[in-house]
């Protein structure tokens, strides 16, 4: 159902399949984890999405490349001000 | 300051966009902040220029990262105009820089503000309100699995990795939250959408936030 709605093409005997496959059993462990410490209504939900097959450090480096800038605490300055 | 407020109600926030596999979400939070903040100015809402700041902001590394506080910081220095997305699309990887004349049709940084608003997150509201949507950077590692509802849990301050648009936020309800534009499509999250709870600091959403001025 995964490969079918995020369109993944990969060969089911690929090695990449089975990378993806170990992949995708990992985050449904970590989602489980992420689900269990809030069930209060409104509370974020987590589980399956187009990064259920990649593992934490592959999302890392692909998607999480913003850097902080230090900047200076708010002092209620502003340029109109 | 009123107790829910939404750029989106005033129709200056473009659509969620996709950033791809490229690293630019900086550059999508710098554009995403100067096309709304333009749209309040009167102007027409228009999509502008992402892969422009990807390829001649060269203080940062394109599809590798950058920091939305240097892009803004090299628009307002050198004065470029951010030209309409229609002129220089998105190719998500990163190009070579393209040059367009001052006379081309365009928008420029007068200005920019950063600051670390953490504990002030009630004048980080009112900043929103006052100026336009904001660019933040924030700790994103647990939005792999997001897939809606109000980020309360596992999500720290100061380890900010990737940068977003606080569009507006809600304190009706229960819990009081942002609510924030990501770049990863409308496949993930709420429609594109995440929601933070207000009040600590969660995903570090207050540690790096800044408000264009044009």
């Amino acid at each position: 159902l995964f490969r079918a709605q995020f369109h993944r093409m990969y060969d089911v005997t690929s090695d990449e399949f089975n990378r993806r496959h170990n992949y995708f059993r990992d985050s449904k462990k970590r989602q489980a984890r992420l689900n269990s410490f809030s069930a209060v209504p409104q509370s974020a939900t987590y589980g399956i999405n187009q990064f259920s097959d990649l593992s934490p450090k592959q999302f890392r480096d692909l998607y999480l490349t913003g850097s902080a800038t230090r900047v200076p605490h708010y002092s209620g300055l502003t340029p109109e001000n | 300051l009123p107790a829910k407020f939404d750029w989106r109600d005033k129709a200056v926030v473009a659509p969620v966009q996709n950033q791809q596999a490229c690293g630019s979400c900086w550059a999508f939070g710098t554009v995403g902040a100067i096309q709304s903040v333009h749209a309040i100015g009167g102007f027409t809402l228009e999509q502008l220029s992402v892969q422009q700041v990807l390829d001649c902001s060269i203080q940062n590394s394109g599809c590798n990262g950058g920091s939305a506080v240097w892009a803004l910081d090299w628009l307002k220095q050198t004065k470029v105009k951010l030209v309409p997305q229609s002129d220089y699309r998105y190719k998500a990887k990163t190009g070579i820089c393209h040059y367009f004349s001052q006379s081309h049709d365009g928008v420029a940084v007068k200005n920019f503000t950063a600051h670390d608003f953490e504990g002030q997150e009630a004048a980080m509201m009112g900043e929103l309100v006052q100026n336009g949507p904001l660019v933040a950077v924030v700790d994103a590692i647990s939005w792999q699995d997001y897939l809606g509802g109000i980020i309360q849990h596992h999500c720290s301050s100061h380890r900010s990795n990737h940068a977003v648009l606080v569009v507006g936020y809600d304190a009706t309800g229960h819990i009081p939250h942002w609510i924030v534009q990501n770049s990863w499509g409308t496949a993930w999250g709420d429609e594109g959408y995440v929601y933070i709870k207000i009040g600590s600091n969660v995903c570090g959403i207050a540690d790096s936030v800044a408000a264009v001025f044009l």
